[in-house]
């Protein structure tokens, strides 16, 4: 199960929809101080059911919706989709027979998020247990956000034992 | 369970040991249990760039922490390969000889995982087999242009 | 005193004002209050990166936030110019364009401070007037080599 | 008042006695990871006071002292002196007369430190004294530690004062 592409419209500084095509297992993300990149990772982590303003650099959680630029205005509705190559069936259960998966979040100004797997509209939990025992989550060790390498070092020896069973 | 929790420290020990050398181009690493209880004994990593004595993680310097992290994080990679893993300037700290160390070994695990990298490092964006290149040609909004390597190095300098 | 709290404030946020603009190549940023009484008041930072709408300091990225930093660290300076100053990686989230003005910036302030910098960024080390290489020749023993820019270059590739 | 040059001794990974001489207002520090960069600046705010080990990286004092490699024995003792150039007296007081002060610090095994100005012993508080204005110190803003740059951006509001505070 590859990451096909990543699709934002109206997440962060993302404001006009964007595609970003992952056409290798080698994929380099490139580009001036405070051009959005890490913006694309918190795009991943909130898909995937990140519940917590400040884990996405924000006060409220209606800080991942653009609120406009110089010379843009705000808008009312954020959008991420993860679409996932899953030619091989890896995906088991229910997701085996589709080759293709998409999982989609949206939310609007009010703060309701609303999940869609593969067009479908589903509950937080359901993202949830389609990515249990991948590794993949919103705060998993797959994941390693800006200037956080060094957090497994730091840590105290129960919250290794604890990142180490995630993985298991 | 215990026996799960035994396989699965067991196995990242051993990958620990085999990729740290690699990206320090020596010395070794290895975990450690702080209790007997495998269900609840805590984990520490013990750690010995090439020359140094064993001591304590915190002595180590910005460079050697941020490698050592890696090791760990790409022999988990190893148990449980999760279909991509993100990573966000994890070279920033690297001198030019350890960047290159991580690009070999990105590229070798790329064989079973696939990586998304965010990195300002020439070095590193040669390892990329396709390069995203994001822009704010208009100020404050975000965009993609697709780039080839000799841009990308242009366009970081924009 | 209030009159020298009062002297302190003004002074760094009109020193902030001016540099904040010559690192980013535009945009502002200002020192606000929390609170009427200067005696007890908190003060925030308002930063306004070019094109940006003037948010919270949180959404910046982790380059716009170190340099964010180093202009107020340098307006700090500016106020009261301690004998020396020390900066270990300031650069290493910095893309190109801003290593280049943090560069041009340093090279303006030496008139007045002594700057002794770590970093690993050819183009930093290019502003030095003199180089000190720090090597372990001997494993886990550090010693000093004098360099030249271009022995440097070669020194951070070993 | 320019720092004309730091000696160690003893002092983390600098076994063998090392002087950095600071030619210049521009004096760049450059080497591989791990040879010792950030042990230079440990040094600076060690003897200027610094008391607590875990601001030096360590967990004990006695982690500032060389702890030994794989070809060398742990030594039983770390000095570290700093000397500036007062040529113009800006540093005030009973010093305005000294074209070059030196200020070192030594610490053994037993944990006992002993301080010198110019090469007579006298107490911390003097040395802290003498910096008191300059804006130096071992908590400076003066010195900024590896990673620690974004810190004054993520410092609540009280703390800024304070910052500004010590600078004025
Ligand atoms: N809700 C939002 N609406 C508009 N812009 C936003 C929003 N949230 C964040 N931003 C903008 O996104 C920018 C940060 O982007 P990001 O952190 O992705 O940069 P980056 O490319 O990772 O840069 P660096 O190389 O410095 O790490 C900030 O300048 C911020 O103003
Ligand atoms: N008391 C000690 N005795 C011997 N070696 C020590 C002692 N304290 C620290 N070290 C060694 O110093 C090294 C760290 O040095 P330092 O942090 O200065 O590196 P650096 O040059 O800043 O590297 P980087 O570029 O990665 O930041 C560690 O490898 C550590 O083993
Ligand atoms: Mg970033
Ligand atoms: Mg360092």
């Amino acid at each position: 199960m590859r990451l096909s592409r990543i699709r934002l419209a109206g997440f962060k500084s993302f404001v006009d929809p964007v595609t970003v095509h992952l056409r290798s297992n080698l994929v380099g993300i490139l580009g001036p101080n405070g051009c959005g990149k890490s913006n694309v990772i918190d795009a991943v982590r909130w898909v995937m059911g990140e519940s917590a303003a400040s884990r996405l650099r924000g006060e409220a959680m209606s800080d991942v919706i653009f609120s406009g630029s110089a010379t843009r205005k705000p808008v009312g509705q954020a959008s991420v989709e993860l679409v996932f190559d899953n030619a091989e069936g890896r995906l088991g259960g229910a997701w085996a027979s589709y080759a293709e998966i998409s999982v989609r979040r949206l939310v609007n100004r009010d703060g309701t998020s609303q999940y869609f797997l593969n067009g479908t509209r589903c509950r937080r939990r359901d993202v949830t247990e389609l990515f249990l025992g991948t590794g993949l989550g919103p705060r998993s060790y797959a994941i390693v956000e800006q200037g956080m390498i060094s957090r497994v070092i730091d840590a105290r020896p129960e919250e290794l034992r604890a990142f180490l069973e995630e993985a298991a | 369970t215990r026996a799960r929790m035994k396989d699965t420290y067991e196995r990242v020990d051993a990958d620990l040991q085999a990729l740290f050398p690699r990206l320090f181009g020596g010395g070794r690493a290895w975990l450690a249990m702080t209790g007997e209880d495998l269900l609840d004994a805590g984990v520490t990593i013990m750690a010995q760039p090439p020359g140094k004595k064993i001591g304590s993680l915190s002595l180590m310097s910005g460079g050697e922490k941020a490698l050592t992290a890696v090791a760990l994080v790409f022999a988990i990679f190893r148990l449980n390969p999760a279909p991509f893993c993100m990573l966000d300037e994890v070279d920033a700290p690297l001198d030019e000889a350890n960047v290159g160390r991580f690009g070999r070994l990105l590229r070798e695990m790329s064989e079973r995982v696939q990586f998304i990298f965010i990195t300002h490092n020439k070095a590193t964006m040669e390892v990329a087999e396709h390069l995203a290149g994001v822009t704010m040609h208009e100020p404050g909004v975000s965009r993609l242009v697709d780039v080839d390597v000799a841009e990308a190095v242009r366009l970081a300098a924009v």
